[in-house]
């Protein structure tokens, strides 16, 4: 017999589907719930809402696990911030709001227009430059997306910029002439700056399912990530992937986009993550 | 893959007698996860399984194929007629007629736009674009160039209201003798009350011919809420799933057919304009079950 307030099969599926219906994947929606039954049959939980509760601790321990701030102090400036992902997640957008942050922290930044391949992807970057009034680098649509970071990093330490965040072309994964492309761009700008770029962030768009497991498990695989940024949480998407990305690729969740304009940028709350998962 | 995992399933009944309720609830296991590791949304796939369940059970099992090849036969089938059976073409009759291209942000609205445009051209006509993104940065100047790829011509109004200047490109087109005109939208959120509700009023205004929902083919479980939320705002008439050209399994295409009723007419299989395909619902039911 079992009141409103006990922990019931029912409330077991529920959370599953609820972990589904989120982007979740359903094996590792399946994993977690298993624990939460295992812990209601040995009696370290007993009501619904200390179910709910233990799968929100259970969720933001395993966003926490990997947890890692932002680059903010290099060895030797400028900062370099390259930003990674399959086409239309919002990479240039996420770069205008980190820029933006960076100079209310006070920093001189820098925006280069590593996409040199989609229609107006530099005048894009352009306008945000302008918005910003901050410094900007470019080359000829067409042209070599290393050769405009190899630049910018020359030019950032010519004009006394602190930190250089780098664009580059929606790609898909899958496609390997654009992977190689893009290792190229991370080797390059290696070289130039005397150490791996302080952040390789993907970014990753809070709709996508469960594709984005193997886009950050190949963009990883192809140049070394350092953390993942997830866009559009401002939609009804929960952006439930990241938990899958955290368990099986062990990537940091550093920043969340919450809209389209400059401040919407926030840093990844575990908690807060969780708590929106599982109301 | 799936046809593996039920012959796993399903093994020693070859022509034994018939599928019993054991035999396919195990098999439905197997589909369920498939279906979900697709991207197909979790309430479409119950009712999906379901039906599968129905067919099934009781089954004679044949002697020409194995028991989880019959299964796999079942689900194919279903997924293909829910797909759509015939290739749904534009209706784009009348002497200007409208095509309103809306979405989620970064869908690929704008890219769709160009590849139609280069099509529609290829077809003998003379499309017009409209571009009516205000908001985001260089959306005027990439459909400029995008248009420009594609050969045709692009309007961009003087106003500051994208109805308004979809009306002001309809007259033009009139008058220019350009059809159809093909309006590039700003990308919105289906929660974004505001500018879903400047849809409503581009489509009460401009009576378009093809309202097309562009959806990206890795949209999760969230494609059901757009594709419900945008039907219910504007009516749209069809979808346009894109970026195919990935591994995304799309099994967002399942969920928006069974939650709206309206057709995939189109497929983006990739970022130049000449990546844009007739839907052939055999291969995405191939497709999502991997
Ligand atoms: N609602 C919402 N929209 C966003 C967010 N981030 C980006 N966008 C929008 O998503 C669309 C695509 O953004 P972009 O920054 O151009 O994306 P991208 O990854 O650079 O795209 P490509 O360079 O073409 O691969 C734009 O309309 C942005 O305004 C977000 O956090 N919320
Ligand atoms: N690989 C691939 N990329 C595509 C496809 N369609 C569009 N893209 C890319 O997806 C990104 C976004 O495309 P856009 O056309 O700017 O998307 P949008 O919906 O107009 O974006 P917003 O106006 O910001 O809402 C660009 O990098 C395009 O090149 C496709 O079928 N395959
Ligand atoms: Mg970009
Ligand atoms: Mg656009």
């Amino acid at each position: 017999l079992t009141g409103p307030g006990e922990a019931t099969d029912e409330l077991f599926e529920e959370l599953e589907e609820v972990l589904i219906a989120s982007d979740v994947s359903a094996r590792v929606a399946a994993a977690i719930v298993e624990r939460l039954r295992a812990a209601a049959r040995e009696g370290r939980v007993r009501t619904a809402e200390g179910v709910r509760e233990t799968l929100r601790n259970q969720l933001a321990e395993m966003l926490s696990r990997h947890k890692a701030p932002l680059a903010a102090s290099p060895p030797a400036p400028p900062l370099l911030y390259l930003v990674v992902g399959v086409n239309g997640t919002g990479k240039t957008t996420t770069i205008a709001k980190l820029g933006a942050r960076f100079q209310r922290e006070g920093r001189k930044v820098l925006l280069a227009a590593g996409d040199t391949f989609r229609a107006a992807a530099i005048e894009q970057l352009q306008v945000w430059a302008q918005r910003l009034g901050a410094e900007f680098v470019a080359h000829q649509s067409g042209g070599d997306p290393a050769a405009v970071v190899f630049d910018s990093i020359g030019a950032a330490r010519a004009r006394g910029c602190d930190v250089v965040i780098a664009d580059t072309a929606g790609r898909l994964h899958t496609k390997r002439n654009l992977m190689e492309e893009l290792g190229k761009i991370v080797r390059v700008a290696q070289r130039e700056l005397g150490r791996p770029a302080d952040e390789t962030l993907l970014v990753v768009d809070a709709t996508t399912g469960q594709n984005a497991l193997a886009q950050a498990r190949q963009f990883h695989e192809a140049v070394g990530l350092t953390g993942v940024v997830v866009t559009k949480l401002d939609g009804t998407a929960k952006g439930g992937t990241v938990i899958t990305i955290a368990e099986e690729v062990g990537l940091p969740i550093k920043l969340i986009g919450v809209g389209e304009g400059m401040e919407d940028l926030e840093d990844f709350d575990p908690a807060a993550f969780a708590a929106a998962l599982v109301p | 893959a799936l046809t593996s995992k039920l012959q796993a399933v399903l093994r020693g009944l070859r022509g034994k007698g018939r599928l019993s309720e054991a035999d396919v609830s195990s098999a439905c296991r197997e589909i369920r996860l498939a279906l979900l590791e697709a991207d197909v949304n979790f309430k479409v796939v119950r009712e999906f399984v379901n039906r599968i369940r129905e067919q099934a059970v009781g089954k004679e099992v044949m002697e020409s194929l194995s028991p989880g090849q019959q299964v796999v036969k079942i689900v194919r089938d279903e997924l293909v007629e829910l797909l759509g059976g015939a290739a749904a073409g534009l209706e784009l009759e009348g002497a200007t007629p409208v095509v309103l291209v809306v979405g989620l942000q970064g869908g690929g609205k704008t890219t769709t736009v160009g590849k139609l445009a280069r099509l529609l051209k290829r077809d003998g006509k003379r499309p017009l674009v409209v571009a009516t993104d205000l908001q985001r940065a260089a959306a005027v100047e990439q459909l400029r160039q995008v248009a420009g790829q594609a050969g045709v011509p692009v309007f961009e109004g003087s106003a500051d209201d994208p109805v308004a200047i979809v009306q002001a490109a309809v007259s033009h087109a009139a008058s220019e003798g350009l059809s159809p005109v093909i309006v590039d939208t700003a990308g919105r959120t289906h929660v974004d009350e505001e500018l879903m509700g400047e849809l409503v009023v581009m489509k009460q205004k401009t009576a378009p011919a093809e309202v097309l929902l562009v959806l990206d083919a890795m949209t999760g479980q969230d494609a059901v809420n757009v594709a419900r939320e945008f039907d219910r705002a504007v009516g749209i008439t069809g979808v346009v799933l894109t970026k195919l050209d990935g591994d995304a399994r799309g099994g967002a295409a399942l969920s928006v057919r069974a939650v709206t009723g309206k057709p995939i007419k189109l497929v983006g299989m990739g970022e130049k304009l000449d990546a844009l395909e007739v839907f052939h619902p055999d291969r995405m039911a191939s497709r999502i079950l991997g």
